[in-house]
């Protein structure tokens, strides 16, 4: 009759001189509703598909992760999302990748492992399955949020200036 | 990325993951949170989801090589002398040796990130090589910790 459950909200370089106290604590109050969100399936007895659904959907619906509202940018500016799950006593699983109209992906995953002869669907056509189900679309600026826009911005920058580089790299070489 | 791994009450683990993947990708490019097996995976006695650069956890189908070991030693373990889980504190750091190894892995192939799994016995484990991951975990015997660094 025991239960556990472990999250995370991605990983890499977090720097503590950027991570304001504000910032700190809204990260982890949602962590915390995350954590709230799938234990309390567990407690009432629900599945752990259930409490993995939940608290991952918490984390989909906040900013600060990227996932589902926080997915950063791709270089034509748009979001591209993945998700996958997966059933550990049958080995169920799905997946969605490249959706974007999709809010929760993580429930579309489910969806495709539950309501679907496929594991893996992706772009255009997860979408519109996303849609034959019924789950929840919007439109591509729900996800937009300005941080991630920024971030984007400055990766080009980076790329832009890299590009510079080896043309004049280049030019010295063929003198 | 964002995932979460647990154990119900009847004993099933599941394991999800979900992300927008890279800044600034490009040509339709996929990571490994939608690769079953590479950032997720789950079995009878294991559940894995990662984050980080995805195609080295790809290249080393990171989720299902930790699960599937946890669950071979689990069997060997069980035929020998019983149940890991009958063991306290066996199984958990069992997992924990398996996690760190595939973070050690993924960093020897030029990549980085971390893990979160469930060990044989429901304890939660997690593995990074990253100055920070943004993680949690609780039970039903009352641990409950929030971490960033």
């Amino acid at each position: 009759g025991q239960w556990s459950i472990v999250i995370h909200g991605g990983a890499g370089t977090i720097k503590r001189d950027a991570m304001t106290p504000e910032k700190d604590a809204e990260i982890r109050a949602a962590l915390d509703r995350a954590l709230d969100a799938g234990s309390e399936v567990l407690a009432a007895g629900g599945s752990s598909l259930d409490a993995v659904t939940a608290a991952i959907t918490v984390l989909e619906d906040d900013p600060n992760f990227n996932a589902g509202k926080g997915a950063v940018f791709t270089w034509e500016e748009t979001n591209s999302l993945d998700a996958s799950i997966m059933r550990g006593d049958t080995l169920e699983a799905g997946a969605v990748a490249g959706a974007s109209t999709t809010r929760n992906p993580i429930l579309l995953a489910r969806k495709v492992m539950e309501e679907s002869p496929h594991v893996l669907l992706s772009g255009e056509g997860a979408d519109q399955f996303a849609r034959d189900q019924g789950l929840k679309q919007v439109k591509p600026d729900y996800f937009f949020t300005q941080h991630r826009f920024d971030s984007l911005k400055r990766h080009k920058a980076r790329a832009k200036r890299r590009e510079k580089v080896s043309q004049l790299d280049d030019d010295g070489k063929f003198g | 990325t964002v995932g979460a791994v647990a154990i119900d009450r009847d004993g099933v683990i599941s394991a999800g993951t979900s992300t927008g993947g890279m800044t600034g990708k490009r040509w339709g490019r996929i990571g490994d949170s939608p690769i079953i097996g590479a950032g997720t995976y789950a079995n009878a006695k294991c559940g894995l989801s990662a984050t980080g650069s995805g195609e080295y956890f790809i290249r080393l189908a990171v989720a299902y090589r930790v699960c599937s070991q946890l669950e071979r030693i689990e069997r060997e373990v069980s035929e020998e002398a019983g149940s890991m889980a009958s063991r306290p504190g066996l199984a958990a750091q069992v997992a924990q040796l398996a996690a760190d190894k595939a973070i050690t892995e993924v960093g020897e192939l030029g990549g980085s990130g971390g893990v979160i799994l469930l060990a044989p016995d429901g304890t939660p484990v997690w593995a990074f090589d990253t100055p920070g991951m943004y993680r949690g975990k609780a039970t039903s015997d009352g641990q409950r910790q929030v971490a960033i660094y």
